[in-house]
């Protein structure tokens, strides 16, 4: 079973298409094994990106360099499906 | 916790792909007038295509089209469908609109139309998204099987690498998933709607998504997209983005409603379900009926707008 810890989502706002592209890029930075969970589409819609644990400094230090604001929409992803599955389970037993 | 009906089925829950398959069999034992289990194929391990047939008679009556999951992680999708197929049997007789629907048109509803990625999102990486078939050559599996379809299949706004997300396949309707919904729209022949549901962001989507040429009935999609965002919206205050797939997200190619829509059913559109708040695919269990509550005053739009426009 795949597990998820430390993975987080960021939710990055580009500020304007310049920004936008940069983001884009990181669509081909395969190392980073990035799981676009919203994609780029314009300045005014958020990109949201699952970041493997692996691989946050390096996307945190290259949005930070390029002065790419980004908040932490999940602190660690295998909370949040340990909390799915706990409900699911406790769900079925009633 | 098997459940002995369909009134007993918990909607406010996310359930396995088996616990949906015993729904359906359940709904269309107690319902032998309206509801029906139509295989229209198998999946790539062998899983059964199960497509809910709502209809009141008649022979090859213009009809409906509504599937959930075809992006397995997208469980509220999944869990909605499940809650339209109870509303629909509920409100037969009940609600005028809808009786008024089905006494002239069929509908037909495909909940887990990914059955092998669902399960895999149960069992193996709860974040899978594509098919399960493995590609020749690579060792990634999956194709996406919303870039898959025959519609600007190849073109920019998709992925030719295997291990992309957005894998197109390596032919146009290779994944029998989407050959399966092909062959049984051609062969049925009078669809006149064809709504896919997705999640997330939040919005309602039509024709074209592989290149910038409005669709001839850009005006009349656009409008009913309005309208059905506007009563979505009513409920829960739930806000929408509406407009077509390339000028509302991004481009895309070989999108399911592109197809259907270059098939001549009108009335092709993409829903994006919830969520816009800090879950994502992982949205809370006890959002799907609200979810499921609000979207279905926009399929009801839809539906409606489709009765009343026949062409």
């Amino acid at each position: 079973k795949e597990t998820f810890e430390g993975h987080q989502v960021l939710r990055i706002v580009a500020k304007d298409d310049v920004q936008l592209s940069l983001i884009k890029d990181l669509e081909d930075m395969i190392e980073f094994e990035l799981d676009f969970w919203r994609g780029v589409t314009d300045v005014a819609t958020p990109v949201d990106i699952r970041v493997p644990m692996h691989s946050l400094q390096s996307v945190k230090i290259y949005l930070e360099t390029q002065d790419v604001e980004y908040s932490i929409m999940i602190e660690d992803l295998q909370v949040l499906l340990d909390e799915e599955q706990e409900e699911m389970e406790s769900a079925a037993r009633v | 916790a098997e459940p002995r009906n369909t009134d007993s089925f918990d909607f406010s829950r996310y359930h396995s792909i088996s616990e949906i398959y015993s729904f359906q069999d359940m709904l269309v034992a107690e319902n032998p007038n309206l509801v029906s289990k139509v295989v229209i194929g198998q999946s790539y391990e062998g899983r059964p295509l199960n497509v809910l047939k709502f209809s009141t008679g008649g022979t090859n009556r213009p009809a409906i089209w509504i599937d959930t999951g075809i992006h397995s992680r997208e469980w509220v999708t999944q869990a909605s469908g499940t809650w339209f197929a109870k509303k629909i049997v509920t409100d037969y007789g009940r609600d005028p609109a809808v009786t008024a629907i089905l006494n002239k048109m069929d509908i037909f509803l495909e909940i887990v139309t990914n059955p092998d990625g669902y399960f895999y999102t149960h069992t193996s990486n709860r974040m899978w998204r594509k098919t399960r078939k493995p590609n020749s050559g690579s060792s990634c599996v999956g194709v996406d099987p919303n870039r898959n379809w025959d519609a600007g299949f190849g073109g920019p706004g998709a992925s030719s690498n295997p291990c992309s997300e957005t894998y197109r396949g390596p032919r146009a309707h290779s994944e029998s998933e989407v050959k399966s919904i092909v062959d049984f729209v051609k062969s049925h022949g009078n669809f006149k709607a064809f709504i896919s549901i997705h999640s997330y962001s939040q919005m309602l989507l039509y024709p074209y998504g592989y290149t910038t040429t409005p669709a001839k009935d850009q005006a009349e999609l656009h409008n009913l997209a309005q309208r059905a965002i506007t009563d979505l919206a009513s409920l829960y205050g739930t806000r929408y983005r509406f407009g077509s797939i390339i000028n509302t997200i991004y481009q895309a190619s070989g999108g399911t409603i592109d197809w259907t829509y270059n098939q001549g059913i009108k009335y092709s559109y993409t829903f994006e379900l919830r969520d816009t708040g800090r879950y994502g695919f992982i949205l809370p269990a006890n959002q799907i009926i609200p979810t499921a509550e609000e979207t279905w005053l926009a399929l009801m739009d839809i539906m409606d707008h489709t009765f009343k426009n026949p062409y």
